[in-house]
């Protein structure tokens, strides 16, 4: 499904170069359930988003199903950033005039869907991840880890074969965390390929392979034997 | 140091009212380390915006050092706010378009520091939270975890006597988590009152005192014995 082959991404600020991912090397096959680990500012969110074609990397190549993402021109890749591919950012970027359900139902307008159909959808998925009594609420109204939420059902919604989800978790309380990561399992199990940045040991448990980043650099790749 | 008196904070949204802090009576006093959890939604940041002088609680009265802080004006308030309270957001919010550096000295600008006493201490401030060489990167020049401790950098740099941090390592590896950690362990041992939102429970375990929360509610209050 996914190929990185020798990916650099080199930021330049003012006179500094920041060399925030130095040749990397991946195969995520279909179906895959992989975490990414490694301490603040190794790349991780970098490598999310070249992965998900919201960043192009400044050298390398990345072949998304046996396609070069690079040879894609702006249509075709906006179509697997909406139907493909399913990313719960960092920083969560909610439409903040919109309310949860507006923001939930987003990926579907991009697809085209009518409106009844959108306002079903948009309500379970909210329902789904334990908000079902937040949808007219704006992301100033929610708490931090509602918000979250709101991001983690508007990146389900679409039932993606991709999902990117970069430290889905972090302002979650356990119970709420479990009820996340039972969500990604069943994706999962469905046969979804799912990606999760995280920094905590036992939510990147669940995954059946840990990649480690360092300072922009693979040091380890390893598959769970169980 | 602070008292607080059935607090109740009443949110309302369109018809809808939302009920985040049902009667809270809390007495922390100088000096306390305390952890804060509860659900996601269960009203932590709602209860820190109050203790911060950052909104007003719907009924109930809230003493900081003996004064009532519905009798301060504006500018009591303010002074208080910049001087005595430093708060770390669950969202950062940070300057976007200023530099890391621009956005920790904030609070030395507001206390009528010349600029280069600010100087200098921002760059401590920064290479105290491992950050010295990202001074002139701007929050979207930032990963997730760096804006974090720029966010906490800021808050400590004034020496605050209380220090409210609403979730400070939800997006921090367990090293820098732990790196964080040791600051607020020593800005306690020096007699500053710390109050930290934490979903982490080897987190929680830092403070002396435990405060649990739900549906608005305190359920829990324990002090640790050892
Ligand atoms: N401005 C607002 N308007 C309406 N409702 C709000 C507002 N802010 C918060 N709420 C609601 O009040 C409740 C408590 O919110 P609060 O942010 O205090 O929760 P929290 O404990 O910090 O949660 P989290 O762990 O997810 O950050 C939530 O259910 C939220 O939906
Ligand atoms: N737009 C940018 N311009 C300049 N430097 C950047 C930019 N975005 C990220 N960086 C730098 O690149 C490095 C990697 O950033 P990235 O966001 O990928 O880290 P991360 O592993 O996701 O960290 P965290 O766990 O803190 O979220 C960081 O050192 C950061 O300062
Ligand atoms: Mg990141
Ligand atoms: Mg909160």
């Amino acid at each position: 499904l996914i190929e990185l082959s020798d990916i650099h991404k080199i930021y330049e600020v003012g006179a500094d170069r920041v060399h925030a991912l130095r040749g990397v090397d991946l195969r995520i096959e279909e179906g895959e359930y992989v975490a990414v680990m490694g301490a603040s500012g190794s790349g991780k969110s970098t490598l999310m988003n070249i992965l998900g074609c919201l960043d192009t990397p400044t050298t390398g190549s990345y072949r998304l199903k046996g396609r070069l993402v690079s040879d894609l021109d702006d249509d075709a890749l906006a179509g697997i950033r909406n139907r493909e591919i399913g990313f719960v950012f960092q920083t969560f970027n909610l439409l903040p005039r919109s309310t949860a359900a507006q923001n939930v139902e987003l990926p579907l307008v991009y697809a085209g869907r009518d409106a009844g159909e959108r306002e079903r959808r948009a309500r379970e998925a909210l329902e789904a991840v334990g908000l079902g009594d937040r949808a007219k609420h704006r992301p100033n109204e929610l708490s931090g880890g509602q918000r979250q939420r709101v991001a983690i059902a508007r990146a389900l919604i679409n039932h993606p074969s991709l999902l990117l989800a970069d430290e889905p978790t972090g302002n979650l309380d356990s119970t709420t965390s479990e009820e996340i990561l039972r969500i990604l399992d069943g994706l999962h199990e469905r046969g979804h390929t799912v990606l999760i940045v995280t920094h905590e040991e036992d939510i990147a448990a669940h995954a059946h392979r840990l990649i480690r980043l360092h300072d922009g650099a693979v040091v380890e790749d390893r598959t769970a034997t169980a």
